[in-house]
């Protein structure tokens, strides 16, 4: 695509398109957006990272990650119109003004290359990554139960076929090395949201234990709010709390790992629908849930930058 | 590529724990190859489950045979498949 703006968000992409749009992106926000390359998948793909900053050095930071579950097109999808979105209203929306002005933004805009590509060309319903190890029977592993939060516990499996697959070992997946070691070194994100889909549900740590995360009041309050903006513009519900209480125990996630870590703002976004297309959202419904997600993640974001720990 | 063709979407409501067992353990029969989209979770919560047009007669009997309760939430997957691929390369044309 040579101009981001004849670029249609309201259809799903391929991966080659995204990385060919990232660059004409960047070229069209210098001096707000540069692209950043955090590792390579097993695959040998690059994992990019956007990078939105007006300044400093190592400002807090926000960090957003979509597609981990290669299936789940909306997630990458909404990633395109959400960093174009905060592009077009710095300078003019007074809040992401301000948020920019004050922190950084990173956003991994598919977190899981060969897994997507895979969904694009062999099978449409692949959902882990695309690692083969040997002795295993089957390929893939969920990157999603391979972060170091009660690893290889209960809600993840040690069956190589299952789609809960843990993998032989923690952060054995390149692509959630490449996050680990990222937000590690950067030392400095207050706020990790995780998108997946579907089934419209906004979760905060945690999901390996019924243990209440310490900050559990103020997420909580948080969740409220954010889907409560979300839902304003269309009426989508959302249900919100812990992973474990909210839907089920699962070890190994990334938003457990992200808290334990001393990532306050954890969350894991499950956009649109509630079950009527499933995985297969129409592209028609693209545009509508990256706007509403859109406020729902203004909120998370918008409170991060009020209340700094 | 691997198609889907005559694969369906099935949502499931347990009504109690016993039935969101008994769910989860359609998950444990290897042959029926089953993919849950929507895990089973607590009762009353839809679960939705992905079975292949092979093994879809025998998945809706032993739901039927447990008592349990199901809708089709997606006839054939694979027309859901092939509209989203028009949609791309009639965009991409355009």
């Amino acid at each position: 695509e040579r101009n981001t703006r004849i670029f249609s968000y309201a259809i799903y992409h391929t991966v080659e398109e995204i990385f060919a749009w990232m660059d004409t992106f960047v070229a069209s926000n210098a001096g707000l957006v540069s692209k950043m390359q955090i590792g390579t998948s097993y695959e040998n793909r690059p994992l990019y990272v956007l990078k939105f900053s007006t300044g400093g050095n190592n400002r807090p930071a926000n960090w957003i990650n979509f597609g981990i579950h290669s299936r789940e097109w909306i997630g990458p999808a909404t990633g395109l119109w959400f960093a174009n979105k905060l592009a077009s209203e710095y300078g003019k929306d007074p809040s992401v003004t301000s948020l920019l002005d004050k922190m950084d933004i990173y956003l991994e805009l598919v977190t899981n290359p060969d897994g997507y590509y895979f969904t694009h060309n062999e099978n449409r319903m692949w959902r882990k990554t695309r690692a083969k190890y040997s002795g295993n029977l089957c390929i893939g592993v969920d990157p999603n139960r391979n972060f170091d939060a009660n690893f290889a516990g209960p809600g993840a499996s040690s069956n190589s076929c299952s789609e809960t697959y843990h993998g032989p070992s923690v952060n054995s997946e390149k692509e959630v090395k490449a996050i680990v070691d990222f937000v590690k070194g950067h030392g400095n994100f207050k706020v990790f949201i995780d998108m997946h889909s579907y089934s419209q549900l906004l979760l905060f740590p945690y999901g390996y234990t019924s243990t209440k995360a310490k900050d559990h009041d103020e997420l909580n309050a948080l969740s409220k709010v954010s889907t409560t903006a979300l839902r304003s513009l269309y009426g989508t519900p959302y249900v919100y709390g812990p992973i474990l209480t909210t839907i089920y125990q699962s070890s190994g996630s990334s938003i457990d790992w992200a808290y334990d870590s001393g990532i306050k703002y954890a969350f894991c976004f499950e956009l649109r629908d509630t079950g009527r297309y499933g995985f297969l959202l129409p592209a028609k419904q693209i545009i509508p849930t990256a706007e509403e997600t859109y406020l729902g993640l203004m909120k998370i974001l918008e409170h991060a930058r009020d209340n700094p720990y | 590529q691997k198609t889907f063709h005559g694969d369906q979407v099935l949502r499931v409501t347990a009504k109690n724990e016993a039935e969101v067992a008994i769910v989860r353990s359609l998950g444990e029969k290897k042959h029926l190859h089953v993919d849950f989209w929507s895990e089973p979770r607590r009762a009353l919560l839809p679960i939705d489950v992905h079975v292949s047009g092979e093994h879809i007669q025998a998945a809706k009997a032993f739901l039927e045979l447990n008592g349990l309760s199901y809708s089709v939430l997606i006839e054939d997957l694979q027309v859901l498949l092939e509209e989203e691929k028009r949609e791309m390369i009639a965009s991409r044309t355009e």
